[in-house]
């Protein structure tokens, strides 16, 4: 089972085409696998995107660089899937 | 009952017994297959009939993004909601007497299967992809309209890789192939989450559908019985507009073959979980989403054509 400690999952808000086309740069780079949850498209829509532990400093000073802002959603995802592992074995052991 | 915990996330094993028992549990509750996965895992429909043949019929289904475990969980709520409240709710009761109800939980069991056993962030199917290391197409970027259009991706290897043909995923033909057959269906309904809207066709496009001002009032109408239970708010609108533009998707190629009431919703929340929402939250978004489905399926009821 694939794990994702470290992983962070950011909400991007750009405020302009030229944002969203460096994000749409970001989104093409092959080597940071990011996982977009919302891709991004216009400026009006905020863009959700995993981060693996490996890229997050990168990503992050790339968007300080480019005066992206940006907020963590989710600060450590194996978190929140541990947690979400733990509540389906409780519920299986009452469902038993 | 089996006492089945619609409040927590289950296994394919346990969901494919769960219709098991609603198909025993109701005379007018079926389990047809109308296919299989590319692993060869079966596609399990349920069939809510009270009679008659090839009657006008509606469609749902969930899951065809598996991580979004949200859908397939309501949509199992939904299936007993359904089947407990004919003969009780004049709505439900009126609609079984007249239409037929085709209700797919688990629109990609390869994928599903996946995310419990491999990789909770899969999302796409499982077929492999020749030529290329990676493997699976997603699924809502499969449909024969506006295929290898914008917002689909060329590439095997990204998560909104449309595949190398339209069609070309055996869970998008199959169920291609049983809308073709039936020939009847008046409405799709297609759950997805996250982010909280209500969408028809088209993505591939932003012109406006032929019936626009319909779908867009039906819409609202949908996003208001959402609002009445707990305040959750769903933005409404064409998928191009209200999200982004996208090729192939499903509501657009159903719209397009006939089907006018076409939506798809993106179920909870706006973000604060998105599609990794706790358990907890899955009876309120079930509950919270049914009244929006039936409002659409009355609508459609009332406007024969």
């Amino acid at each position: 089972l694939e794990t994702f400690v470290g992983h962070q999952v950011l909400r991007v808000r750009t405020s302009n085409e030229e944002q969203v086309k460096q994000l749409q740069l970001l989104e093409s780079l092959e080597h940071l696998q990011l996982d977009f949850w919302i891709n991004p498209s216009a400026s009006a829509v905020p863009v959700d995107v995993r981060i693996p532990a490996a890229s997050v400093q990168s990503v992050k000073a790339f968007l300080e660089s480019h005066g992206i802002e940006y907020s963590i959603l989710i600060e450590d995802l194996q978190d929140v899937l541990d947690q979400e592992k733990q509540d389906m074995a409780r519920a299986a052991q009452r469902q038993r | 009952g089996t006492g089945f915990d619609f409040g927590t996330y289950h296994t394919l094993e346990d969901i494919y017994a769960e219709l098991d028992h609603l198909a025993s549990e109701y005379s007018f509750v079926e389990k047809i297959q109308i296919g299989q996965s590319y692993e060869k895992r079966p596609l399990y429909v349920l069939k809510f009939s009270t009679g008659g043949s090839n009657r006008p019929a509606i469609w749902l289904d969930a899951g065809i993004h598996s991580r979004e475990w949200v859908t397939q969980a309501s949509a199992l709520w939904i299936a007993n909601k359904i089947a407990s409240d004919y003969g009780t709710d004049a709505s439900v009761t009126s609609l079984l007497d007249h239409m037929d109800l085709f209700l797919l939980p688990v629109a990609n069991p390869d994928g599903f299967v996946y995310t419990h056993t491999s990789n909770r962030m899969w999302r796409k199917t499982r077929s492999k992809i020749p030529g290329s290391v990676c493997y699976g197409v997603d699924p809502n970027r499969n449909w024969d309209a506006g295929f290898g259009g914008p917002g689909a991706s060329k590439n095997p290897c990204s998560d909104s890789y449309h595949g190398p043909s339209a069609n070309s995923e055996v869970e998008v033909r199959s169920v291609v192939d049983f809308i073709k057959s039936h020939g009847n269906f008046k409405a799709f309904l297609t759950l997805h989450s996250y982010s909280q809207l209500l969408m028809y066709p088209y993505g591939y496009k932003c012109t406006r559908p032929a019936d626009y001002a319909e779908l867009e009032s039906l819409g609202r109408s949908a996003a208001n019985a959402i609002k009445s239970l707990y305040g959750t708010t769903f933005q409404v609108g064409p998928i191009c507009t209200t999200i982004y533009m996208a090729g192939g998707t499903t509501i657009d190629w159903t719209y397009a073959n006939g089907v006018k009431y076409s939506f798809s919703l993106e179920l909870r929340d706006t973000g604060r979980y998105a599609f990794l929402l706790p358990s907890s939250h899955i009876l309120p978004t079930a509950t919270e989403t049914w009244p929006a489905l039936l409002d659409i399926m009355v609508h459609v009821l009332e406007h024969p054509y």
